[in-house]
């Protein structure tokens, strides 16, 4: 499951 | 946060300084592809628009800010400073051949079909082969300055260190992202045949140059 909020990572 | 995605951050980092300082320096932007370029500042653009809709990190921010202004700064060294030394003659690769499948795939396998999200995944589909008009036009010249394959080697280099990344985070995270994993080994998969070239050739001290 991807959290799309997850946008940590460039 | 672990150690091959900071590393992998400032290796991409590096490659973007070391493009800059090249063209500042030798007051040129020969051998380098406008193309590629534009195209990663489409691909910075497209991914950080949310700078404006959420905050992450101090890091996140300040390195996001960085990655855009030196982008933009690049082209308009290529396109503008440095114009009449841009090799536009050997910059043919057709990039209309990689952006209409890039839009398509993004909008047809995304992880949520919102314009954000959308956006995301195209910067991740584009990155992924945004380099092909540089490494075109390498083929095309056959060979490349040493300072350029630098920039390339921290570039190639910087995806694959975010791959081991993705190799940690899923056993001590349980985090997995298909679509990022997926682009990323294509990104990679593509500076393969240069790593080969760079370790045999320029890091023995000669010039990257491919036979005719």
């Amino acid at each position: 499951e991807v959290d799309t909020t997850d946008k940590d990572e460039l | 946060m672990n150690i091959f995605r900071l590393t992998g951050d400032l290796s991409h980092l590096a490659a973007i300084i070391i493009l800059l300082l090249k063209i500042w320096k030798t007051r040129s932007c020969a051998g380098i592809s406008g193309k590629s370029q534009i195209l990663f500042a489409l691909v910075f653009t497209t991914r950080y628009l949310d700078l404006f809709s959420s905050f992450i990190s101090l890091y996140n921010t300040v390195m996001k800010v960085i990655y855009i202004m030196c982008a933009y700064a690049t082209v308009y060294l290529i396109y503008g400073k440095f114009k009449a030394t841009y090799d536009g003659n050997h910059d043919t690769f057709r990039v209309e051949f990689l952006l209409i499948p890039v839009v398509l795939l993004a909008v047809l396998i995304n992880h949520a079909f919102a314009p954000m999200e959308i956006l995301w995944t195209f910067s991740i589909y584009l990155e992924s082969v945004a380099i092909l008009p540089q490494l075109f036009m390498i083929s095309k010249t056959g060979e490349a300055e040493t300072i350029t394959t630098h920039y390339l080697f921290f570039l190639g280099l910087y995806r694959t260190l975010y791959l081991f990344n993705w190799i940690w985070r899923f056993y001590f995270e349980g985090f997995f992202d298909l679509i990022a994993v997926v682009a990323g080994l294509v990104q990679t998969i593509l500076y393969c045949d240069f790593f080969y070239l760079y370790i045999t050739k320029v890091l023995k001290g000669k010039k990257l140059s491919l036979p005719a």
